[in-house]
């Protein structure tokens, strides 16, 4: 049975919060 | 170099003793120093006053300063401690302290609360989970029926908030993060072990003597 990702899993896959581009040049 | 110290200091008003951020921070002298050629690239963006503002943070997020997003938003204003409108060069490395691989988890954990909790408060309250969770679904190619958002809701109050109250204090959020570990990744960025070799020119603008490896 698949399990449903919390409400914090989902946003945290917000581009927005994934600081890894501000070292991408 | 003494040229270079004053120059540098005119121009970033807000710049901070390389050799004092990192004895505040998991960082070396070197690694401030490569911070602070990512810091003047991004600062220089838009407008060239050594400052950081909204719009020069989202272009260098999003490469594209048209677009708004409430979590670069948020994560904006934790970044701008003093509460200016501009994060100067102190607090953008003390805020990336937070993400390095070495910083404590209570300082991660603590920094991913005051995310979510939009309102400030001192709770993560279901409207405000709610709010991201619809912000997310816009941004994303996701599409979900209003009462599958509802469901996900409660499933995670169900699982966060312990004492059912309907708001996540910060225990509960401790607790909900050890049991849920994944939600912490957001909060480590490896590249900051890499910074001196992504920015390998901060040799040429050292402002201290010898380089501390």
């Amino acid at each position: 049975r698949p399990t449903m990702m919390n409400a914090f899993e989902l946003i945290s896959t917000s581009q927005g919060l994934n600081l890894g581009t501000l070292f991408e040049k | 170099m003494g040229c270079f110290s004053s120059k540098a200091r005119r121009q970033f008003p807000g710049r901070e003793d390389p050799v004092i951020l990192a004895s505040q921070t998991a960082f070396t002298v070197s690694e401030v120093e490569a911070l602070f050629e990512l810091f003047k690239s991004i600062s220089s963006s838009v407008i060239d006053d050594g400052l950081i503002n909204k719009e020069e943070f989202q272009l260098a997020l999003f490469k594209n300063k048209k677009k708004e997003n409430i979590f670069a938003n948020r994560i904006f204003d934790l970044f701008d401690v003093k509460r200016k409108g501009v994060i100067d060069f102190g607090d953008f490395v003390r805020a990336l302290n937070v993400f390095h691989p070495n910083a404590p988890l209570e300082d991660k954990i603590d920094f991913s609360f005051k995310l979510y909790d939009m309102d400030g408060t001192g709770f993560i309250e279901r409207h405000e989970v709610k709010q991201m969770l619809i912000a997310l679904l816009c941004e994303s190619e996701l599409r979900l029926a209003d009462e599958t958002v509802e469901v996900i809701l409660d499933k995670t109050f169900l699982e966060a908030d312990v004492n059912q109250d309907g708001k996540i204090d910060k225990a509960e959020w401790q607790d909900f993060v050890s049991r849920n570990p994944s939600l912490m990744k957001i909060m480590t960025l490896p590249y900051l072990r890499d910074i001196t070799t992504t920015f390998p020119s901060f040799v040429f603008h050292s402002e201290v003597d010898e380089i501390a490896t």
